[in-house]
C-alpha cells in the first residue's frame, strides 16, 4: 500500500501543508530571483542548505547564464492627453538614450497589419495591440514584436500583455532579438493602455509616447542547477527525474512561476524519504536555473549529461503552478503509456487517474526530442496567466490542499516509475 | 528473431505482468 500511504502522508498526515509553508518561507525570505542576480545565488545556497539539513543527498553543478537587468524604467503618453503608463521592459531588452525616446506611435493588432503599414512605421514607436487567443500562440508577439517593428524604421516596440485578464498588471518575459535587425528598447503595456492607445488611433488622433529604459545585458553570470537525491537500491545509475525551476522573473515572488514546481519536486523526495522508502532506481530532483531565459540551465544539464541518456528512465517537469491537479501529461511509447497508464490509477484516493497526451516543458524538452519518455504535471491552470510573470505572481495564488495533491501525485508517479522491475520502454 | 506473433503474445504477457506489479502499490 505504498501509493495510499504517501498520499495519505502528503494529503492528511504530518507533512499536509509542509510544501506551501516550505515555499513561503523561500519566497518571503528571498523574493524574486531573476537570472544572474544576487537573489537568484541566495536563492540556490537557500535550498541547498535546506534540502541537506532535510537528509537528502545535495550538490550543485555548475552552468553560466544570462545577466540581464531591468534598470529604471517609465513611459508616459504625452498626446493626446498626459497619462503615465504601467510598464516593464522586456528581457535582453536594449536601453534608451539617457534622455529617453519621444515619438509619435503606430498601433497595430497584427505582424500582417504591422508590414502592410510598413511606411506609416519609420520613425514611430511601434504598439502592438494584438489580441490573447492563447498563451503559445500571442506570445510569439512578444518574443519577436521588436525586430519585426524594427524592420520597418520603429524607433521602440511596446508589446501588449500576454494575458488573457488584466487589471493594469505589466506581464514581462524575455525577447529575442533576429541577427542583422537593429536592436531597438522594447517593453511591455498593459492590456488597458494597448486598447486606450489603438481606440485613439481608430479615431484618428495622433499619439506621442516617451519611453525611458535603463536596461542592459552584463556578461553571462555564474550560477548552478541544484540537484537533490535519494540514491537507488539496485540500479543507482538509474534516475527518474523530478525538477521545477528556481528562477523567476524580477517581479512579485515567483510562488507560481516556479517556486511550485519547485517545492512539489523537493516535497516528492521529502515524502518518500519520510516513509523510510528507497525505490531500485535513482529519484533526482533537479531545481534549474536560467529557465526564464528559455531553459538555459537545463541546456547545459542535457549537454553533460546526454552520455547516459539510456539511464534516464523518465522526465518530469512541473512548470504551469501548482494548482489542483486535474491529471498527468504523458509523451511515450505505447508500452511506456500502458504501463503509466496503470500507474495513474494508484492516484485514485485523490482523483487524479487521467493519463494525457503531450507531457510538456522548457527543461525537460531537450531529453523528450531525444526519445526519453516526459511527464508534465497538468492542473487547473485557467487563472495561470492572469500572474505569469506579473507584480501578482506571489503567495497569495497558492493554496496549501492544492499543493499537497500536486505534492503527492509527483511523488507517487516518481516513485512507483523508479521501482519498477523495468524502465519504461522507449 | 521472434516471429511476429511471438513478440506480440511476449508484449502483451509483460503489459499484463507489469499491471500486476503496478497494481502492487495500492
Amino acid at each position: 500500500d505504498v501509493a495510499k500511504q504517501i498520499i495519505d502522508l502528503a494529503v492528511f498526515g504530518a507533512a499536509q501543508n509542509r510544501s506551501y509553508r516550505r515555499l513561503a518561507d523561500f519566497t518571503d525570505t528571498i523574493g524574486n530571483r531573476v537570472s544572474g542576480s544576487h537573489n537568484l545565488e541566495m536563492a540556490i545556497k537557500y535550498m541547498y542548505t535546506a534540502m541537506t539539513q532535510d537528509g537528502l543527498d545535495v550538490h550543485l553543478e555548475p552552468v553560466k547564464i544570462p545577466h540581464w537587468v531591468r534598470g529604471e524604467e517609465s513611459a508616459q503618453m504625452i498626446v493626446p492627453r498626459a497619462k503615465s503608463f504601467a510598464i516593464l521592459g522586456l528581457g535582453s531588452s536594449v536601453g534608451t538614450p539617457p534622455e529617453g525616446i519621444e515619438a509619435e506611435v503606430l498601433v497595430v493588432e497584427s505582424f500582417l497589419e504591422l508590414r502592410r503599414r510598413a511606411s506609416e512605421a519609420v520613425g514611430k514607436i511601434v504598439v502592438f495591440n494584438q489580441p490573447f487567443v492563447s498563451y503559445g500562440l500571442t506570445v510569439v508577439y512578444r518574443a519577436y514584436g521588436a525586430s519585426e517593428a524594427a524592420k520597418v524604421g520603429a524607433v521602440a516596440s511596446l508589446i501588449r500583455s500576454i494575458t488573457p485578464f488584466s487589471i493594469n498588471s505589466p506581464h514581462t518575459g524575455w525577447q529575442d532579438y533576429q541577427d542583422g535587425v537593429k536592436r531597438i528598447p522594447t517593453a511591455c503595456i498593459t492590456v488597458e493602455d494597448a486598447e486606450l492607445m489603438w481606440r485613439f488611433a481608430q479615431r484618428g488622433q495622433k499619439i506621442v509616447v516617451r519611453l525611458m529604459m535603463g536596461a542592459k545585458t552584463l556578461p553571462d553570470a555564474d550560477s548552478f542547477n541544484t540537484v537533490a537525491e535519494i540514491k537507488g537500491w539496485q540500479h543507482p545509475e538509474q534516475v527518474v527525474l523530478l525538477s521545477g525551476h528556481l528562477d523567476s522573473w524580477d517581479v512579485g515572488q515567483g510562488a507560481m512561476d516556479d517556486g511550485g514546481g519547485a517545492m512539489i519536486s523537493w516535497e516528492a523526495l521529502s515524502l518518500i524519504k519520510d516513509l523510510g522508502l528507497r525505490p531500485r532506481r535513482t529519484l533526482r530532483a533537479v531545481l534549474w536555473t536560467g529557465e526564464e531565459q528559455g531553459g538555459v540551465g537545463a541546456q547545459q544539464y542535457y549537454n553533460l549529461h546526454k552520455v547516459n541518456m539510456s539511464n534516464f528512465d523518465l522526465v518530469m517537469e512541473s512548470d504551469l503552478g501548482t494548482f489542483t491537479p486535474l491529471g498527468l501529461q504523458f509523451t511515450g511509447s505505447d508500452a511506456a503509456r500502458k504501463v503509466m497508464e496503470e500507474v495513474v490509477k494508484l492516484l485514485a484516493p485523490i482523483n487524479t487517474t487521467k493519463l494525457e497526451t503531450h507531457g510538456e516543458g522548457t527543461d525537460i524538452s531537450p531529453w523528450m526530442q531525444a526519445g526519453v519518455p516526459g511527464a508534465s504535471l497538468h492542473v487547473a491552470d485557467s487563472r495561470y496567466f492572469w500572474f505569469h510573470h506579473s507584480e501578482g505572481d506571489t503567495m497569495t495564488v497558492q493554496d496549501p490542499q492544492e499543493m499537497n495533491l500536486c505534492s503527492a501525485l509527483w511523488a507517487v508517479v516518481a516513485y512507483v516509475v523508479a521501482d519498477l522491475q523495468d524502465m519504461l520502454q522507449r | 528473431a521472434l516471429p511476429k506473433n511471438s513478440r506480440s503474445n511476449d508484449t502483451e504477457r509483460k503489459a499484463s505482468h507489469v499491471a500486476a506489479e503496478v497494481a502492487g502499490y495500492t
